[in-house]
């Protein structure tokens, strides 16, 4: 049985696993010695929704900006189409002859074609979204080094406007991305680090407060400050750090495990 | 979201499909 990323495409992938993994068994078995009802009607019901899928993969393709995906999405749509017609061509063998291996193993070939091709495609898309988040992640990280830049109140009040919206919506699509995950370590150790960030951010806000407050004051201790500013700066930039790399992860990297 | 839609087709098409194929078998078995 294969190991879906994430949970959506597990409950979109799993039940087509699981029932050509038993017709594969039955196969190799040697016991798949009854005819094969004619398989035209759900032959044709695969190829209209493989037909679809392509369709709309393509769309996605067009409209899309994400150059990664433009070039992974074609083979992935080759695959699922390739399987397609190797559906079409077992329908064929086993009208002729209901008792057609060869028939058989198309059969077979196709159906596995098209679960494969079927999960690259979302993976495909998977990964799109990841970098999509990944990207939210980055312009956060590359907010923070501003933080250095602020001197007055009306400063760090403007920046704390603008870098609040940015958290949140980070926090949310990383906490979600999370829950999404099969991999428990993975989903476990993203939900820790965004919990982590949220905890620190109050504390840049009273560090970069306090810097602010040395100047007025004649910049006495403002040393202290600026290194108080930069180690949450450099603790939050870390964070979003590990999460970038988390969120890379594919389900089966186990590195975790031996945290 | 499309392409989650049309995914779910393909995956409740291929499912039919394959136990269909299957169920002669499993008679027989």
């Amino acid at each position: 049985m294969p190991v879906f990323h994430t949970k959506t495409i597990e409950q979109i992938l799993e039940p087509v696993a699981n029932q050509v993994s038993q017709l594969v068994i039955i196969h190799e078995a040697g016991e798949d010695g009854a005819p094969v009802p004619s398989l035209e009607a759900p032959i044709n019901a695969v190829e209209s929704a493989v037909m679809n899928l392509a369709k709309v993969g393509r769309q996605q393709v067009q409209s899309s900006k994400d150059e990664v995906l433009k070039m992974d999405t074609p083979p992935a749509i080759d695959k699922v189409e390739h399987a397609a017609t190797l559906l079409k061509s077992a329908s064929t063998d086993l009208g002729q002859d209901p008792y057609s291996k060869s028939g058989r193993e198309k059969l077979i070939s196709g159906a596995r074609g098209i679960l494969q091709g079927t999960s690259d495609l979302l993976l495909v898309f998977d990964e799109a979204e990841v970098r999509r988040i990944c990207q939210v992640c980055q312009g956060v990280r590359e907010y923070l080094k501003v933080s250095e830049v602020v001197q007055e109140m009306e400063n760090l009040v403007t920046y704390v406007k603008n870098l609040s919206p940015g958290m949140t919506n980070m926090s949310r699509m990383v906490s979600q991305r999370s829950e999404e995950l099969t991999n428990v370590n993975h989903a476990e150790k993203l939900a820790y680090e965004i919990n982590s960030l949220k905890t620190q951010l109050p504390n840049l806000i009273s560090s970069m407060k306090a810097f602010v407050s040395t100047l007025k004051d004649g910049g006495r201790a403002k040393e202290a400050a600026v290194n108080n500013r930069k180690f949450y700066v450099n603790n939050i930039s870390s964070g979003i750090t590990e999460i970038i790399r988390l969120l890379q992860l594919v389900s089966t990297d186990q590195e975790l495990q031996y945290d | 979201e499309q392409i989650l839609e049309a995914a779910k087709s393909i995956a409740t098409a291929t499912t039919a499909l394959v136990k269909a194929a299957s169920a002669a078998q499993k008679e027989l078995v």
